[in-house]
C-alpha cells in the first residue's frame, strides 16, 4: 500500500531553515535525509500503484534513484544491448568519472539514448526490446498513449 | 574538440586550454565570447580585520581572488557525438569535471558539473564556484530570481535601501539564486538556470558566478558549533553533481525562453522502469 503522508510529513519537517540551508549539525542533516528517504520510499509505491492502474498492467515498477550516476540494476540485469546501435540516438559511453563515482553501484558501460516526450500531465510508455538478428530493423516507435 | 553544435546552438572550445570559448545562438545569429571555469575561494578562518570565519551560516573568503581548480594545467577533454547528443567531457582535476552537452533540438547548453570530494589535506576550507566571463558591458549590474518568481536587479557594492559601506568585496556581493541568474547589456543576455538554490554574484563586469559546493574546517561561531564538512557514507567529502543550463539570447526574447525552460527543469518528467509484460491490472 503506497502512502504519500510520510513524504509530506518529512518535507514539512524540512521547512526548517536549517534543512533548507544546510546549517544544521551533521547528525540532524542525516536525520532529515533519513526521513526524506523513508518518505519517497512509500510515495514511490503509491506512484507505482497509480501507474499500474492507469497503464492497465501490473508491473514491478522500479525508480532508479541513482540514474544521475548511471546506476539502474533493473536495466543492467535485463541483458546487454549492442553498443553498435546504428540509426538510434546511439549509446553514450559512461565516463570514467561517473564509473568512479558509482563505485560498485553499477556495471553498465554505456547509456542507450532515445528522444522522448511526455505530456505535461500524464505519462508516455516506451519499450526497449532486443530483436533477433533476422528481424528487420524497425524505427523506434512509441506505444500509443491513452489520450487521458 | 573545437566545437559542438545542434540546430540552435554552436559551442566553441579553446583548443589550447580545453575551456569553453564562445556560444553562438544560430537562430538569432548572435555570438558571445564566454569563458567558463571552476575556481575555489580559500575560506577565511578570521583575520585582523574580523575574527569571523567562513562557515555554515557565513560565506567569507580570505581573499577576493579565487584559485583555478585546474591550476595552470590544460583541461583534458574528449568528445562524444551521435545523432541525439554532442558533448565535450572536461576534466579540471581529480575532483572536478564537467560535461558540456547539446541535446538534439534543444536551444540551450547543458553544463553537467561533478565536484568532490573537495581535498582539504592542505588545511584550507574551500568554496567552489563555476565562473563565466564574457564581454557584456554589464555596468556593475546582474539579476537574480527570488523563488523562481520575481527577478531582482543587483548592483555591485550597493544597496537600494541604505548607504552600504562595503567591507566584503566578494561575500558582500553574493545573493541567493533559487532558479536563475543573468547578466545583460543593451542587446544580449546570458542566463544561467540552476537545478537547485545556490549563491551567486557578478564580481566584475561581464562575469557571473555560482557557488556549487563548500567544505570548511572551522565553525563560524553562529550557533551550529561544528564546521560545514559533510561526509558521505565512505567518510570522504560529499561528491555533488548538478546542472547549469546556459541560454544566450537578445534581451527582448530572453524571458520567453528562460521562463518556460525553468518550469520544465523544475517539473521534469520522472523515469520509472519496469521489466514489462506484467499481468493485466484488471480481470479479463
Amino acid at each position: 500500500l503506497g502512502d504519500s503522508s510520510v513524504l509530506r510529513e518529512a518535507v514539512a519537517v524540512a521547512q526548517h531553515h536549517d534543512a533548507v540551508a544546510g546549517t544544521e549539525k551533521q547528525h540532524v542533516a542525516d536525520n532529515y535525509a533519513r526521513q526524506l528517504a523513508a518518505g519517497w520510499e512509500s510515495c514511490q509505491l503509491l506512484v507505482a500503484n497509480a501507474l499500474a492502474s492507469l497503464s492497465g498492467s501490473k508491473e514491478n515498477f522500479v525508480f532508479c534513484n541513482a540514474l544521475n550516476v548511471s546506476v539502474c540494476p533493473l536495466t543492467e540485469a535485463a541483458g546487454r544491448v549492442s553498443t553498435s546501435l546504428g540509426g538510434w540516438g546511439g549509446v553514450v559511453p559512461i565516463s570514467n568519472f561517473t564509473r568512479r563515482l558509482r563505485r560498485e553501484g553499477g556495471s553498465a558501460t554505456g547509456e542507450l539514448l532515445f528522444q522522448a516526450s511526455a505530456p505535461p500531465l500524464g505519462f508516455s510508455t516506451f519499450t526497449v526490446s532486443r530483436l533477433s538478428r533476422r528481424d528487420p530493423p524497425v524505427s523506434p516507435r512509441r506505444t500509443p498513449v491513452s489520450p487521458q | 574538440p573545437q566545437e559542438i553544435q545542434n540546430e540552435h546552438v554552436r559551442v566553441l572550445f579553446d583548443p589550447l586550454t580545453g575551456h569553453l570559448k564562445e556560444i553562438q545562438n544560430l537562430d538569432k545569429s548572435i555570438s558571445l565570447p564566454v569563458f567558463q571555469s571552476f575556481y575555489w575561494y580559500n575560506a577565511s578562518i578570521g583575520n585582523n580585520e574580523s575574527s569571523q570565519a567562513s562557515g555554515a551560516y557565513i560565506f567569507r573568503p580570505n581573499s577576493s581572488e579565487p584559485i583555478p581548480v585546474s591550476g595552470s594545467k590544460r583541461v583534458s577533454t574528449y568528445l562524444v557525438k551521435n545523432a541525439l547528443v554532442q558533448e565535450v567531457h572536461q576534466n579540471f582535476s581529480s575532483w572536478c569535471s564537467q560535461v558540456v552537452r547539446l541535446h538534439a533540438g534543444q536551444p540551450y547548453v547543458e553544463l553537467e558539473w561533478t565536484v568532490g570530494p573537495i581535498p582539504v589535506a592542505d588545511g584550507w576550507g574551500k568554496e567552489i564556484i563555476s565562473r563565466f566571463e564574457t564581454t557584456l558591458q554589464t555596468d556593475a549590474r546582474f539579476y537574480t530570481d527570488s523563488n523562481g518568481r520575481q527577478i531582482l536587479e543587483r548592483r555591485r557594492d550597493y544597496r537600494p535601501t541604505w548607504n552600504l559601506s562595503q567591507t566584503e568585496p566578494v561575500a558582500g556581493n553574493y545573493y541567493p539564486v533559487n532558479s536563475r541568474i543573468f547578466i545583460k547589456d543593451k542587446k544580449f543576455q546570458l542566463t544561467v538556470l540552476t537545478d537547485r538554490s545556490q549563491g551567486g554574484s557578478s564580481i566584475f563586469d561581464g562575469s557571473l558566478e555560482l557557488m556549487v559546493h563548500r567544505r570548511l574546517l572551522y565553525d563560524d561561531n553562529r550557533g551550529v558549533g561544528e564546521p560545514l564538512v559533510e561526509l558521505g557514507a565512505d567518510k570522504q567529502g560529499l561528491v555533488v553533481r548538478g546542472r547549469h543550463l546556459l541560454l544566450l539570447d537578445t534581451v527582448e526574447s530572453a524571458a520567453d525562453r528562460h521562463r518556460l525552460l525553468a518550469q520544465e527543469l523544475f517539473m521534469a518528467p520522472y523515469a520509472v522502469l519496469a521489466p514489462g509484460g506484467g499481468p493485466s491490472y484488471r480481470r479479463g
